[in-house]
Protein backbone atom coordinates (compact mmCIF):
# COMPACT_ATOMS: atom_id res chain seq x y z
CA UNK A 1 0.00 0.00 0.00
CA UNK A 2 1.31 3.50 -0.62
CA UNK A 3 0.49 6.71 1.17
CA UNK A 4 0.24 9.82 -1.21
CA UNK A 5 0.46 13.37 0.52
CA UNK A 6 0.23 16.35 -1.34
CA UNK A 7 -0.20 20.19 0.38
CA UNK A 8 0.65 23.60 0.29
CA UNK A 9 3.28 25.49 1.73
CA UNK A 10 6.05 28.37 1.52
CA UNK A 11 8.94 28.03 -0.98
CA UNK A 12 11.26 27.39 1.29
CA UNK A 13 9.63 24.51 2.49
CA UNK A 14 12.32 22.12 2.35
CA UNK A 15 12.37 17.97 2.39
CA UNK A 16 14.77 16.23 4.76
CA UNK A 17 13.97 13.31 3.13
CA UNK A 18 14.97 11.58 0.01
CA UNK A 19 13.71 8.53 -2.71
CA UNK A 20 14.89 5.35 -1.23
CA UNK A 21 15.17 6.26 2.45
CA UNK A 22 13.31 4.30 4.81
CA UNK A 23 11.31 6.31 7.60
CA UNK A 24 9.12 5.63 10.44
CA UNK A 25 6.16 7.18 11.86
CA UNK A 26 6.90 10.80 13.21
CA UNK A 27 10.32 10.98 11.51
CA UNK A 28 10.96 14.78 10.20
CA UNK A 29 10.07 14.71 7.05
CA UNK A 30 10.31 18.38 5.75
CA UNK A 31 10.17 21.89 7.44
CA UNK A 32 10.01 25.77 6.46
CA UNK B 1 -4.86 -53.82 -34.22
CA UNK B 2 -1.09 -54.44 -33.71
CA UNK B 3 -0.32 -56.01 -37.53
CA UNK B 4 -2.56 -52.81 -39.06
CA UNK B 5 -0.60 -50.27 -36.89
CA UNK B 6 2.86 -51.84 -38.21
CA UNK B 7 2.08 -52.57 -41.27
CA UNK B 8 -0.09 -49.31 -42.58
CA UNK B 9 2.38 -46.95 -44.45
CA UNK B 10 2.56 -43.27 -43.12
CA UNK B 11 2.26 -40.80 -45.98
CA UNK B 12 3.02 -37.07 -45.30
CA UNK B 13 1.64 -34.21 -47.89
CA UNK B 14 1.09 -30.51 -46.88
CA UNK B 15 -2.48 -29.54 -46.06
CA UNK B 16 -4.10 -26.93 -47.76
CA UNK B 17 -6.27 -26.23 -44.76
CA UNK B 18 -3.45 -24.56 -42.83
CA UNK B 19 -2.36 -22.15 -45.94
CA UNK B 20 -6.33 -21.64 -46.15
CA UNK B 21 -6.52 -20.19 -42.47
CA UNK B 22 -3.48 -18.37 -42.20
CA UNK B 23 -4.97 -16.30 -45.39
CA UNK B 24 -8.01 -15.88 -43.62
CA UNK B 25 -6.15 -14.50 -40.33
CA UNK B 26 -4.01 -12.34 -42.94
CA UNK B 27 -6.79 -10.61 -44.78
CA UNK B 28 -8.69 -10.28 -41.17
CA UNK B 29 -6.11 -8.48 -39.50
CA UNK B 30 -5.30 -6.12 -42.69
CA UNK B 31 -8.98 -5.34 -42.30
CA UNK B 32 -8.76 -4.42 -39.07
CA UNK B 33 -6.00 -2.42 -39.20
CA UNK B 34 -7.36 -0.47 -42.23
CA UNK B 35 -10.37 -0.15 -39.95
CA UNK B 36 -8.25 1.54 -37.10
CA UNK B 37 -6.76 3.59 -39.53
CA UNK B 38 -10.44 4.94 -40.95
CA UNK B 39 -11.71 5.20 -37.60
CA UNK B 40 -11.48 8.36 -36.31
CA UNK B 41 -13.98 8.91 -32.88
CA UNK B 42 -15.57 12.95 -33.46
CA UNK B 43 -17.03 15.08 -31.00
CA UNK B 44 -20.11 17.02 -31.83
CA UNK B 45 -17.92 19.77 -32.99
CA UNK B 46 -16.62 17.33 -35.72
CA UNK B 47 -13.39 17.86 -33.18
CA UNK B 48 -10.90 14.29 -33.11
CA UNK B 49 -10.86 12.62 -30.02
CA UNK B 50 -7.88 10.65 -28.72
CA UNK B 51 -8.97 7.60 -26.60
CA UNK B 52 -6.19 6.57 -24.89
CA UNK B 53 -5.70 3.03 -25.23
CA UNK B 54 -3.38 2.60 -22.49
CA UNK B 55 -0.59 0.61 -21.98
CA UNK B 56 -0.99 -3.51 -22.79
CA UNK B 57 -0.32 -4.45 -19.02
CA UNK B 58 -2.50 -2.40 -17.82
CA UNK B 59 -4.96 -4.94 -20.01
CA UNK B 60 -3.58 -7.64 -18.90
CA UNK B 61 -3.58 -7.12 -14.85
CA UNK B 62 -6.99 -5.46 -15.27
CA UNK B 63 -8.35 -8.25 -16.69
CA UNK B 64 -7.06 -10.38 -13.53
CA UNK B 65 -9.74 -10.55 -10.82
CA UNK B 66 -7.48 -8.59 -8.46
CA UNK B 67 -10.44 -7.21 -6.22
CA UNK B 68 -11.72 -10.69 -6.03
CA UNK B 69 -7.95 -12.37 -5.38
CA UNK B 70 -7.62 -9.31 -2.42
CA UNK B 71 -11.15 -9.96 -0.97
CA UNK B 72 -10.03 -14.16 -0.47
CA UNK B 73 -6.66 -13.19 0.77
CA UNK B 74 -8.46 -11.44 3.19
CA UNK B 75 -11.29 -13.93 3.85
CA UNK B 76 -7.92 -16.45 4.22
CA UNK B 77 -6.33 -14.55 6.29
CA UNK B 78 -9.50 -14.15 9.01
CA UNK B 79 -9.14 -17.63 9.87
CA UNK B 80 -8.88 -18.01 13.65
CA UNK B 81 -5.13 -19.99 14.06
CA UNK B 82 -4.43 -22.10 16.54
CA UNK B 83 -2.98 -20.45 19.71
CA UNK B 84 -0.18 -22.57 19.90
CA UNK B 85 0.69 -22.14 16.35
CA UNK B 86 0.53 -18.42 16.14
CA UNK B 87 4.23 -17.79 17.82
CA UNK B 88 5.29 -19.95 14.89
CA UNK B 89 3.37 -18.61 11.70
CA UNK B 90 3.55 -14.84 12.82
CA UNK B 91 7.70 -15.59 13.55
CA UNK B 92 7.91 -17.09 10.47
CA UNK B 93 5.88 -14.21 8.56
CA UNK B 94 8.29 -11.82 10.42
CA UNK B 95 11.04 -13.44 9.54
CA UNK B 96 10.10 -13.82 5.68
CA UNK B 97 8.70 -9.84 5.55
CA UNK B 98 11.26 -8.39 7.93
CA UNK B 99 9.02 -7.56 10.62
CA UNK B 100 10.19 -6.03 13.99
CA UNK B 101 8.71 -7.80 16.74
CA UNK B 102 9.74 -5.82 19.66
CA UNK B 103 7.71 -2.85 18.87
CA UNK B 104 4.89 -4.37 18.75
CA UNK B 105 2.46 -4.32 21.65
CA UNK B 106 0.81 -7.45 22.45
CA UNK B 107 2.71 -10.78 22.90
CA UNK B 108 2.17 -13.31 19.64
CA UNK B 109 -0.76 -15.21 20.76
CA UNK B 110 -2.89 -12.66 21.31
CA UNK B 111 -3.48 -12.05 17.70
CA UNK B 112 -5.94 -14.38 16.65
CA UNK B 113 -5.61 -14.36 12.64
CA UNK B 114 -2.93 -12.98 10.36
CA UNK B 115 -5.11 -10.16 9.94
CA UNK B 116 -5.29 -9.02 13.17
CA UNK B 117 -1.28 -9.47 13.09
CA UNK B 118 -1.40 -7.22 10.06
CA UNK B 119 -3.05 -4.73 11.82
CA UNK B 120 -1.26 -4.51 14.64
CA UNK B 121 0.07 -1.41 17.31
CA UNK B 122 3.13 -0.74 18.61
CA UNK B 123 4.09 -0.31 21.21
CA UNK B 124 3.83 3.40 23.37
CA UNK B 125 7.07 5.39 22.95
CA UNK B 126 8.94 3.27 20.13
CA UNK B 127 8.08 6.33 17.39
CA UNK B 128 9.26 9.09 19.09
CA UNK B 129 7.54 12.38 16.89
CA UNK B 130 9.94 14.89 15.41
CA UNK B 131 8.86 18.69 16.43
CA UNK B 132 9.02 19.57 12.33
CA UNK B 133 5.97 21.29 10.55
CA UNK B 134 5.51 17.36 8.74
CA UNK B 135 6.54 14.14 9.65
CA UNK B 136 6.13 10.99 8.07
CA UNK B 137 2.63 9.53 8.37
CA UNK B 138 3.55 5.76 8.22
CA UNK B 139 6.57 3.08 8.13
CA UNK B 140 7.80 2.52 5.12
CA UNK B 141 10.05 3.79 2.20
CA UNK B 142 9.75 7.28 0.19
CA UNK B 143 9.11 6.27 -3.39
CA UNK B 144 9.22 9.61 -4.79
CA UNK B 145 9.11 13.24 -3.95
CA UNK B 146 9.22 17.01 -4.87
CA UNK B 147 6.81 19.89 -6.14
CA UNK B 148 3.86 20.10 -8.34
CA UNK B 149 4.30 21.91 -11.64
CA UNK B 150 1.05 22.73 -13.89
CA UNK B 151 -0.93 20.37 -11.98
CA UNK B 152 1.09 17.21 -12.71
CA UNK B 153 2.42 14.90 -10.04
CA UNK B 154 5.70 12.85 -10.74
CA UNK B 155 4.79 9.11 -10.13
CA UNK B 156 8.52 8.43 -11.21
CA UNK B 157 11.38 10.02 -13.06
CA UNK B 158 9.22 10.52 -16.37
CA UNK B 159 5.74 9.25 -15.82
CA UNK B 160 3.00 11.86 -14.33
CA UNK B 161 -0.28 11.75 -13.92
CA UNK B 162 -2.72 14.89 -13.24
CA UNK B 163 -3.42 16.38 -9.60
CA UNK B 164 -7.22 16.45 -10.66
CA UNK B 165 -7.20 12.65 -11.24
CA UNK B 166 -5.52 12.03 -7.99
CA UNK B 167 -7.87 14.43 -5.89
CA UNK B 168 -10.96 14.37 -7.54
CA UNK B 169 -11.84 17.87 -9.21
CA UNK B 170 -14.32 20.00 -7.31
CA UNK B 171 -17.98 20.25 -8.40
CA UNK B 172 -18.89 23.55 -9.71
CA UNK B 173 -21.00 24.00 -7.43
CA UNK B 174 -18.49 23.11 -4.66
CA UNK B 175 -16.27 25.42 -5.79
CA UNK B 176 -19.07 28.29 -6.95
CA UNK B 177 -20.40 27.55 -2.92
CA UNK B 178 -16.77 27.72 -1.79
CA UNK B 179 -15.91 31.34 -3.60
CA UNK B 180 -19.24 33.11 -2.35
CA UNK B 181 -18.38 31.28 1.42
CA UNK B 182 -14.57 33.00 1.20
CA UNK B 183 -14.90 35.56 -1.82
CA UNK B 184 -11.24 36.88 -0.63
CA UNK B 185 -10.59 34.71 2.14
CA UNK B 186 -12.08 37.86 4.40
CA UNK B 187 -11.41 37.16 7.95
CA UNK B 188 -14.80 37.25 9.86
CA UNK B 189 -14.67 38.84 12.66
CA UNK B 190 -14.81 38.18 15.84
CA UNK B 191 -18.92 37.72 16.16
CA UNK B 192 -18.40 34.59 14.69
CA UNK B 193 -19.85 31.77 16.98
CA UNK B 194 -18.82 28.02 18.10
CA UNK B 195 -22.07 26.48 18.94
CA UNK B 196 -20.98 24.07 22.02
CA UNK B 197 -24.04 21.60 22.85
CA UNK B 198 -26.52 24.42 21.97
CA UNK B 199 -24.39 27.21 23.84
CA UNK B 200 -23.12 30.06 21.56
CA UNK B 201 -19.72 31.81 21.90
CA UNK B 202 -18.02 34.18 20.09
CA UNK B 203 -14.52 33.57 18.84
CA UNK B 204 -13.66 36.33 20.62
CA UNK B 205 -14.23 34.95 23.78
CA UNK B 206 -12.98 31.37 22.66
CA UNK B 207 -9.68 32.56 22.25
CA UNK B 208 -9.21 34.91 25.28
CA UNK B 209 -8.97 39.23 25.17
CA UNK B 210 -7.65 40.02 21.90
CA UNK B 211 -8.57 36.95 20.16
CA UNK B 212 -10.65 39.12 18.32
CA UNK B 213 -8.48 41.41 17.32
CA UNK B 214 -6.65 39.75 14.29
CA UNK B 215 -3.82 42.07 14.21
CA UNK B 216 -0.65 40.03 12.56
CA UNK B 217 1.70 39.23 15.17
CA UNK B 218 -0.59 39.72 17.94
CA UNK B 219 0.52 37.69 21.01
CA UNK B 220 -0.56 34.41 20.77
CA UNK B 221 -1.36 33.11 24.10
CA UNK B 222 -0.35 28.99 24.84
CA UNK B 223 -2.96 27.08 24.35
CA UNK B 224 -2.52 25.63 27.79
CA UNK B 225 -4.24 29.48 28.45
CA UNK B 226 -6.35 29.31 25.67
CA UNK B 227 -7.96 26.07 26.90
CA UNK B 228 -7.97 27.42 30.76
CA UNK B 229 -10.19 30.47 29.15
CA UNK B 230 -12.64 28.09 27.66
CA UNK B 231 -13.15 26.06 30.60
CA UNK B 232 -13.36 29.56 33.00
CA UNK B 233 -15.82 30.65 29.65
CA UNK B 234 -17.56 27.79 30.08
CA UNK B 235 -18.40 29.35 33.75
CA UNK B 236 -19.52 32.66 32.28
CA UNK B 237 -22.95 33.53 30.57
CA UNK B 238 -21.92 33.30 26.93
CA UNK B 239 -23.01 36.06 24.31
CA UNK B 240 -25.21 34.33 22.34
CA UNK B 241 -26.94 34.96 19.21
CA UNK B 242 -29.52 37.65 18.55
CA UNK B 243 -32.75 35.18 19.02
CA UNK B 244 -31.60 33.44 22.48
CA UNK B 245 -30.42 37.12 23.65
CA UNK B 246 -33.96 38.46 23.39
CA UNK B 247 -35.03 35.43 25.43
CA UNK B 248 -32.25 35.73 27.46
CA UNK B 249 -33.70 40.11 28.61
CA UNK B 250 -37.26 38.54 29.35
CA UNK B 251 -36.16 35.84 31.40
CA UNK B 252 -33.40 37.51 32.92
CA UNK B 253 -29.82 35.95 33.18
CA UNK B 254 -29.55 33.03 30.83
CA UNK B 255 -28.89 29.60 33.43
CA UNK B 256 -25.43 28.82 31.95
CA UNK B 257 -25.47 25.26 31.48
CA UNK B 258 -22.06 24.11 31.47
CA UNK B 259 -21.14 21.71 28.37
CA UNK B 260 -19.50 18.57 29.41
CA UNK B 261 -16.14 17.72 30.01
CA UNK B 262 -15.58 16.40 26.78
CA UNK B 263 -17.06 18.73 24.28
CA UNK B 264 -14.95 20.99 26.46
CA UNK B 265 -11.62 19.46 25.80
CA UNK B 266 -12.91 18.93 21.95
CA UNK B 267 -12.92 22.62 21.83
CA UNK B 268 -10.21 23.61 23.87
CA UNK B 269 -8.06 20.48 20.99
CA UNK B 270 -9.48 22.90 18.31
CA UNK B 271 -8.92 26.09 20.21
CA UNK B 272 -5.25 25.38 20.33
CA UNK B 273 -5.40 24.59 16.77
CA UNK B 274 -6.48 27.36 15.69
CA UNK B 275 -4.37 29.37 17.93
CA UNK B 276 -0.82 27.24 18.60
CA UNK B 277 -1.02 25.94 14.89
CA UNK B 278 -2.83 28.74 13.18
CA UNK B 279 -4.75 26.40 11.45
CA UNK B 280 -7.66 29.37 9.71
CA UNK B 281 -11.37 28.33 11.72
CA UNK B 282 -14.01 27.18 9.22
CA UNK B 283 -14.82 30.88 8.04
CA UNK B 284 -10.97 31.82 7.83
CA UNK B 285 -10.26 33.30 10.91
CA UNK B 286 -6.63 32.79 11.88
CA UNK B 287 -5.25 35.14 14.90
CA UNK B 288 -1.61 35.53 13.95
CA UNK B 289 -1.60 35.36 10.42
CA UNK B 290 -1.20 38.19 8.12
CA UNK B 291 -4.85 38.41 6.38
CA UNK B 292 -3.82 36.38 2.72
CA UNK B 293 -2.27 33.99 4.60
CA UNK B 294 -5.78 32.59 6.04
CA UNK B 295 -7.58 30.31 3.99
CA UNK B 296 -11.22 29.36 5.05
CA UNK B 297 -11.21 26.76 2.79
CA UNK B 298 -9.01 23.84 0.95
CA UNK B 299 -10.35 22.98 -2.24
CA UNK B 300 -8.70 25.44 -4.69
CA UNK B 301 -5.77 23.59 -5.16
CA UNK B 302 -3.44 26.22 -6.85
CA UNK B 303 -0.96 27.55 -4.66
CA UNK B 304 -0.83 31.25 -3.38
CA UNK B 305 2.09 33.59 -4.56
CA UNK B 306 5.18 32.83 -2.03
CA UNK B 307 3.82 29.12 -1.53
CA UNK B 308 4.35 26.03 -3.59
CA UNK B 309 2.22 22.57 -3.73
CA UNK B 310 4.58 19.64 -2.62
CA UNK B 311 3.94 16.00 -3.21
CA UNK B 312 5.86 13.08 -1.65
CA UNK B 313 4.45 8.76 -2.23
CA UNK B 314 5.85 6.34 0.61
CA UNK B 315 5.23 2.70 -0.18
CA UNK B 316 4.39 0.35 2.49
CA UNK B 317 5.62 -2.71 2.71
CA UNK B 318 4.28 -6.14 3.48
CA UNK B 319 6.13 -6.95 6.51
CA UNK B 320 5.84 -2.88 7.83
CA UNK B 321 3.88 -1.55 10.61
CA UNK B 322 0.30 -0.71 8.54
CA UNK B 323 -1.50 2.03 10.48
CA UNK B 324 -1.26 5.57 9.31
CA UNK B 325 -1.10 8.96 11.67
CA UNK B 326 -1.07 12.32 11.12
CA UNK B 327 1.58 14.07 9.25
CA UNK B 328 0.74 17.53 10.83
CA UNK B 329 -1.80 18.96 12.53
CA UNK B 330 -4.56 19.82 10.10
CA UNK B 331 -8.49 19.42 9.44
CA UNK B 332 -9.69 17.31 7.30
CA UNK B 333 -12.61 18.77 5.62
CA UNK B 334 -13.95 15.91 3.34
CA UNK B 335 -13.00 12.28 2.05
CA UNK B 336 -13.67 11.12 -1.27
CA UNK B 337 -13.60 7.44 -1.88
CA UNK B 338 -12.66 6.31 -5.65
CA UNK B 339 -13.24 2.82 -6.32
CA UNK B 340 -10.59 1.84 -8.32
CA UNK B 341 -8.21 -1.79 -9.17
CA UNK B 342 -6.02 -3.11 -6.90
CA UNK B 343 -2.67 -3.49 -8.62
CA UNK B 344 0.47 -3.57 -6.73
CA UNK B 345 1.53 -0.86 -5.84
CA UNK B 346 5.21 -2.02 -5.39
CA UNK B 347 8.15 0.12 -6.49
CA UNK B 348 8.56 -2.00 -9.65
CA UNK B 349 5.22 -2.03 -10.49
CA UNK B 350 5.33 2.50 -9.78
CA UNK B 351 8.20 2.31 -12.47
CA UNK B 352 6.05 0.55 -14.99
CA UNK B 353 2.67 1.32 -14.65
CA UNK B 354 1.93 4.89 -15.79
CA UNK B 355 -1.21 6.37 -13.47
CA UNK B 356 -0.93 3.32 -11.15
CA UNK B 357 -1.75 5.75 -7.85
CA UNK B 358 -4.87 7.03 -10.03
CA UNK B 359 -6.18 3.65 -11.22
CA UNK B 360 -5.89 1.85 -7.92
CA UNK B 361 -8.91 2.35 -5.02
CA UNK B 362 -7.86 5.59 -2.86
CA UNK B 363 -9.50 7.87 -0.63
CA UNK B 364 -8.34 11.39 -0.68
CA UNK B 365 -8.97 13.37 2.41
CA UNK B 366 -9.12 16.95 2.06
CA UNK B 367 -8.30 19.52 4.26
CA UNK B 368 -6.48 22.52 5.10
CA UNK B 369 -3.29 23.06 7.24
CA UNK B 370 -1.54 26.18 8.35
CA UNK B 371 -0.08 26.75 5.10
CA UNK B 372 -3.91 26.29 2.99
CA UNK B 373 -4.29 23.02 1.06
CA UNK B 374 -3.56 19.92 2.57
CA UNK B 375 -4.21 16.28 0.85
CA UNK B 376 -3.10 12.93 2.39
CA UNK B 377 -4.23 9.92 -0.25
CA UNK B 378 -4.35 6.14 1.41
CA UNK B 379 -4.03 4.00 -1.87
CA UNK B 380 -5.03 0.64 -1.50
CA UNK B 381 -3.22 -2.67 -3.04
CA UNK B 382 -3.82 -6.23 -3.97
CA UNK B 383 -3.23 -7.39 -0.30
CA UNK B 384 -4.20 -4.62 1.51
CA UNK B 385 -7.71 -3.62 -0.32
CA UNK B 386 -9.54 -2.42 2.72
CA UNK B 387 -8.30 1.35 4.22
CA UNK B 388 -9.57 2.53 7.39
CA UNK B 389 -10.11 6.01 8.70
CA UNK B 390 -10.90 6.27 12.77
CA UNK B 391 -13.11 8.90 12.16
CA UNK B 392 -15.17 7.87 9.02
CA UNK B 393 -16.78 4.76 9.88
CA UNK B 394 -19.63 5.47 7.11
CA UNK B 395 -16.57 4.24 4.43
CA UNK B 396 -16.50 0.67 3.06
CA UNK B 397 -13.60 0.13 0.09
CA UNK B 398 -13.02 -3.14 -1.40
CA UNK B 399 -17.02 -4.19 -1.36
CA UNK B 400 -18.04 -6.11 -4.34
CA UNK B 401 -20.44 -5.27 -6.81
CA UNK B 402 -20.64 -3.20 -9.46
CA UNK B 403 -18.02 -0.80 -10.24
CA UNK B 404 -18.37 2.81 -11.19
CA UNK B 405 -16.86 4.49 -14.14
CA UNK B 406 -13.39 5.14 -13.09
CA UNK B 407 -12.82 8.92 -12.05
CA UNK B 408 -15.98 8.80 -10.00
CA UNK B 409 -16.06 9.46 -6.32
CA UNK B 410 -18.11 9.40 -3.21
CA UNK B 411 -17.66 12.23 -1.00
CA UNK B 412 -18.34 13.01 2.49
CA UNK B 413 -17.76 15.97 4.29
CA UNK B 414 -16.66 16.20 7.85
CA UNK B 415 -18.01 19.60 9.02
CA UNK B 416 -19.88 18.12 12.02
CA UNK B 417 -16.19 16.62 13.58
CA UNK B 418 -16.13 20.70 14.85
CA UNK B 419 -18.33 23.80 14.54
CA UNK B 420 -14.82 25.64 14.71
CA UNK B 421 -12.79 24.35 12.53
CA UNK B 422 -15.48 23.10 9.57
CA UNK B 423 -13.80 19.42 9.58
CA UNK B 424 -11.86 17.02 11.73
CA UNK B 425 -9.18 18.19 13.57
CA UNK B 426 -5.55 15.83 13.66
CA UNK B 427 -2.77 16.78 15.85
CA UNK B 428 0.86 15.94 14.58
CA UNK B 429 1.25 12.03 14.59
CA UNK B 430 -2.42 11.28 15.78
CA UNK B 431 -3.39 7.58 14.83
CA UNK B 432 -5.71 8.14 11.53
CA UNK B 433 -6.38 4.63 10.33
CA UNK B 434 -4.71 1.82 8.97
CA UNK B 435 -4.47 -0.63 5.70
CA UNK B 436 -5.98 -4.10 6.14
CA UNK B 437 -6.00 -7.24 4.90
CA UNK B 438 -8.50 -8.50 2.03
Amino acid sequence: STIVLVFEAPDDFEFTVRAGQKVKVGQKMGDV
Amino acid sequence: IIASWNETPIKWYPLPIAVGALLLVAIQYRKKVRQAQKEVHVDEHGIEVVKLKGPWHVHVLGALPLRNLSRLWGYVNSFELPVWFRPYGFKFYAFAFGCNLDEIEQDLTAYRSLGEFFYRKLKPGVRPVDDAVLVSPADGTILHLGTITDSKVEQVKGITYSLDALLGVDRPSTVKAIVEHNPDMEVVDDQEFANVNGIEYTLGQLLGGNGGNSSPGSATPSPSASSDRVSSLASSPPMSSSTSAKKNEDEGDASVVEPNASIQDTLARDVSLVKQVGISTAKGFAPGKPKHERRGSSYIKNARPGHSLFFSVIYLAPGDYHRFHSPTAWVVEKRRHFVGELFSVSPWMAKRLEGLFVLNERVSLLGRWRYGFFGMVPVGATNVGSIVVNFDQNLRTNVRGRKPPPGTYNEAVYSSASKLLNGQPLTHAQEMGGFKLG
